[in-house]
């Protein structure tokens, strides 16, 4: 999960 | 995006479409495990509800929704155009053996408590396992035809190429995620033994046949 709380991949 | 990234998408890509072909030109989803597509079903919709809460990208949404809607049309295949090829004999794995644990270890380790993400961390868990029904089949019929080997290996070969794009990811972002890579990690060795065979086979042109 990142920082801002997003998961960026598929 | 790095490279190993990009060509993990691709190969998933790749299998996806393998396998609709291998579906559409046979005519036949035999050899094809229904339970492992409704696992992969069920994955990517517990995994993309973010698509509705989240804009990542362009190419994020588009992989997203790409994956969701072919995933339903195999399974539209498998269980309504081609239901006469659909080899459920053989396609008995108990596939709540892999949910309900899965769905407990969710919500148990997880990086929050939230709705959204034990859902997403639900679908990494089962994306792990996913696969087992069909190659729990592939050993029961003791053989698959070509194309669904190339799937498999297509398949297998997607979450091997983000553990690259991990540690690529580890060492030039320092952006990690141990429950993806843990996962992961257990995905691509549930794929060795197929691998295994795959190269000593079936890239010598014979068929995949498991010893007797």
């Amino acid at each position: 999960i990142d920082a801002d709380g997003e998961h960026d991949e598929l | 995006m790095n490279i190993f990234r990009l060509a993990g998408d691709l190969s998933h890509l790749l299998a996806i479409i393998l396998l609709l072909i291998k579906i559409w030109k046979t005519r036949s989803c035999a050899g094809i495990s229904g339970k492992s597509q409704i696992l992969f079903a069920i994955v990517y919709v517990s995994r993309y509800l973010d698509l509705v809460t989240t804009f990542i990208s362009v190419y994020n949404t588009f992989m997203k929704l790409v994956f969701i809607s072919t995933s339903v049309a195999t399974i539209y295949l498998m269980y309504v155009k081609f239901k006469a090829t659909y080899d459920h004999n053989h396609d008995s794995f108990r596939i709540e053996f892999l949910l309900v644990p899965c769905f407990l270890l969710a919500l148990l380790i997880n990086n929050a408590f939230t709705p959204l993400e034990i859902l997403w961390t639900f679908s990494i868990y089962l994306e792990a396992v996913a696969i087992l029904p069909q190659l729990f089949l592939v050993s029961k019929t003791g053989e698959a035809e070509s194309i669904t080997s190339h799937y498999l290996f297509a398949l297998g070969s997607y979450r091997a190429l983000y553990l690259l794009n991990w540690i690529y990811r580890y060492y030039a972002e320092g952006h990690y995620d141990l429950i993806a890579i843990f996962a992961g990690a257990i995905q691509t060795i549930l794929y060795c033994d197929f691998f295994y065979l795959y190269i000593t086979k079936v890239l010598k042109g014979k068929k995949l046949q498991l010893p007797a």
